[in-house]
């Protein structure tokens, strides 16, 4: 799933 | 985004305005770790690199920003300005108990073998124990500020709202991002013996002191 990660955060 | 998600910066902000507010008004950093000031500015340093080469959102970008400016205008104030009010032998937490084991993580247990992600695995590692020295100065020290709790209160709170961000979006959207939960886990468990203290002692009007 950490594909889908996206470092929209802070 | 969710509202998890804002109130978790937006706390996170004002933890960062309420330490410069004591510092400036009291003109002093009495009580104040530098070295955790030191490792939150690295933390922010070594996760903000993609602030020029990947846009997000005005939202994202203004807030890195602001972040970075808050953190080293923190630190230029502790080993700069206020230097005189720096308690530096009560800030005698050995930075390299953390910085090693953090850097050789990062390189163990990261999502993939590049340097723009081993440095955003070390920052977030990092920011799970980068609040110790702090804590660390005030059991030392046996009391704190009031005003330096509440920064506490609102910097612990910031990363376990970020938790309940990330439950959030694992229901609706199935992200998951291990590394960072299982650190953010870590990073709020830090404060839940400081939370206690705070709710029970400061929210009732006393000083914050350790027995």
């Amino acid at each position: 799933q950490h594909l889908l990660r996206t470092k929209d955060e802070l | 985004m969710n509202v998890f998600r804002i109130l978790g910066d937006v706390s996170h902000l004002l933890a960062m305005v309420i330490l410069l507010v004591k510092i400036w008004r009291s003109k002093s950093c009495a009580g104040i770790s530098g070295k955790s000031q030191i490792l939150f500015a690295l933390v922010f340093t070594s996760r903000y690199l993609d602030l020029l080469t990947n846009f997000i959102s005005i939202y994202n970008t203004v807030m890195k920003v602001v972040f970075l400016l808050c953190a080293y205008v923190t630190v230029y104030l502790i080993y700069g300005k206020f230097r005189k009010t720096f308690d530096s032998e009560n800030d005698s937490f050995r930075l390299e108990f953390l910085l090693v084991p953090v850097i050789g993580l990062s390189f163990l247990e990261n999502y993939s073998f590049t340097p723009t992600e081993i440095l955003w695995t070390f920052s977030i590692y990092l920011e799970s124990v980068a609040i110790l020295p702090q804590l660390f100065m005030i059991s030392k020290t046996g009391e704190a500020e009031t005003i330096t709790t509440h920064y506490l209160f609102f910097l612990g709170l910031y990363r376990a709202l970020y938790l309940a961000n990330w439950i959030w979006r694992y229901h609706t959207e199935n992200f998951y991002d291990q590394i960072a939960v299982v650190s953010g886990v870590v990073q709020t468990i830090f404060y839940c013996d400081f939370f206690y203290l705070y709710i029970t002692k400061v929210l009732k009007g006393k000083k914050l002191s350790l027995p």
